[in-house]
C-alpha cells in the first residue's frame, strides 16, 4: 500500500468521524443529506460482499467493517434517533434515489469485468459511489449557509477521492498492467463533482470567512 | 512487483 492510498483511506475515515461527531455530540444532522447517506450504505453493502469470500488483510477487513457500520448507523441516527431526526432538512433533501440507483444498475449490467452477480454488483457500487454525493451537493446549494462540520465533511470526502487518483497514478507506474478503466473513470467523475465545492471552499479559507455557495 | 486488482482497495 502506498502513501496516497493510506492517506486517502485515513481522510475517508476522518470524514466519517467528523460526521459522527456532529451527529453524536451536537445531536444535529442539519445540512446532511439522508439520501446521500443511504446511497453510501448501499455502496458499501454491495461492494463489501467479498468480506465473506476473500481475505485481503486485517486492515482491509477492519476498514470495511468500519465503513459498513458507520454508514448504517448514520442512516439510523437520521431516521430514528429522537433528537437527531428533528434537525433533518427533509423538505430540502428532495433528490430521488431511483434517479441515481437505476441508471447505475443498468450501467453495471452493461459495463462490468465479468457477468457474475458479484462483479456486476461491484461495478454498480463504483458507479453509485461516483454520484452518491449529488443529493448532498444539491442540499448544500439550497442551504447555502453551511456550518463548519458539514463543510469539513464534504471537503474530506473530496480529498479522499483526489488522493485515490494519486494512488492509481502511482500504482500505474509501479505495478505492471495496472489498468482498470471502470475504477478510474468512475473515480474521476466522482472527483470532478467536487470541483465546484472545492473552489468555494478554498475561496472561503482565503477570505477567512464562512463557506457560502452562490445561489 | 506483480499486478493486482483494485479490489484490494476500499
Amino acid at each position: 500500500m502506498n502513501i496516497f492510498r493510506l492517506a486517502g483511506d485515513l481522510t475517508h475515515l476522518a470524514s466519517v468521524l467528523v460526521l459522527l461527531l456532529k451527529i453524536h455530540t451536537i445531536k444535529s444532522c442539519a445540512g446532511i443529506s439522508l439520501k446521500t447517506q443511504e446511497l453510501y450504505a448501499i455502496v458499501f453493502a454491495t461492494r463489501y460482499l467479498d468480506l465473506f469470500t476473500t481475505y485481503i488483510s486485517l486492515y482491509n477487513t477492519l476498514m470495511k467493517l468500519i465503513f459498513l457500520g458507520s454508514s448504517f448507523s448514520i442512516v439510523w441516527y437520521i431516521r430514528k434517533h429522537k433528537i437527531v431526526r428533528r434537525s433533518y432538512d427533509k423538505d430540502q433533501d428532495t433528490f430521488r434515489h431511483y434517479f441515481i440507483v437505476l441508471p447505475c444498475f443498468v450501467l453495471a449490467l452493461i459495463i462490468h469485468e465479468k457477468f457474475t452477480v458479484r462483479e456486476v454488483l461491484w461495478a454498480f457500487s463504483l458507479y453509485l459511489e461516483a454520484v452518491a454525493i449529488l443529493p448532498q451537493l444539491v442540499l448544500l446549494q439550497r442551504t447555502r449557509n453551511i456550518d463548519n462540520l458539514t463543510g469539513q465533511y464534504v471537503f474530506l470526502l473530496g480529498a479522499y477521492r483526489a488522493l485515490y487518483i494519486l494512488n492509481w497514478i502511482y500504482r500505474y507506474f509501479t505495478e505492471p498492467h495496472f489498468v482498470h478503466w471502470i475504477t478510474w473513470i468512475s473515480g474521476l467523475v466522482q472527483t470532478l463533482l467536487y470541483a465546484d465545492f472545492f473552489y468555494y471552499y478554498f475561496q472561503s479559507m482565503k477570505n477567512n470567512g464562512k463557506l457560502q455557495l452562490p445561489a | 512487483k506483480t499486478s493486482k486488482s483494485p479490489k484490494d482497495e476500499l
